[in-house]
């Protein structure tokens, strides 16, 4: 699928590529997560963007559920998950290294 | 004003209310944190709620602000305020006599 495509080539033309809405705290928590560990993330917030709608369906589709919740977040080109996700990573000590083998620090 | 009547009064109607969005993930914790500690919120989720815009601009006149973020929660009646305020007040040992104080536990 084209859009699926589209959203796959955005998620790898950065390190970190977060899937965000503006209007969600919890998306700012996770950028500023990743800015505190001098990470630089690229931030798609979907409510703003003018093809914010078409990303959420091909989101949904990567995700293979019926919706795409926010934020969704893929380092190094690979879908990592949610904010659940990306903290049991952080406390687990998985985040890091992660994140060097995708030259994000 | 009579909007902003109306929320003071759905505020005081029961001991724990929370002015709320379905979609919010932050919420549904403040929620979720009030239930286990023994509270039943009413909860007024506002993208659902028939005068759901109505309820926000009143809100954000008892706020004193130019918008309403969500959560708002009030304890008898009265205002706590959002998600930082409520956990600080947790952490700090004064919720728990507030939750009392308006009998909600
Ligand atoms: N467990 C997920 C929760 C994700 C979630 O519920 N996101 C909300 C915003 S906080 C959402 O996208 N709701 C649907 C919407 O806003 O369209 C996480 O860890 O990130
Ligand atoms: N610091 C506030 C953050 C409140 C906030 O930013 N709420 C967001 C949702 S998480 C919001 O209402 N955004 C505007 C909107 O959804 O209309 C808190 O502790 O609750
Ligand atoms: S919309 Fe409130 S935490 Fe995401």
């Amino acid at each position: 699928d084209e859009t699926v495509e589209a959203v796959r080539r955005l998620a790898s033309q950065n390190a970190v590529v977060i899937f965000s809405k503006s209007t969600c705290s919890m998306c700012h928590a996770i950028d500023r997560l990743f800015r505190n560990m001098g990470v630089n993330p690229t931030v798609y917030e979907l409510d703003q963007h003018p093809t914010g709608k078409d990303i959420e369906r091909a989101l949904a589709r990567v995700l293979g559920s019926s919706n795409s919740p926010v934020p969704v977040v893929f380092i190094g080109g690979k879908l990592v998950g949610d904010t659940d996700r990306v903290m049991a990573c952080h406390i687990a000590g998985t985040l890091v290294p992660l994140l060097k083998a995708a030259g994000a620090i």
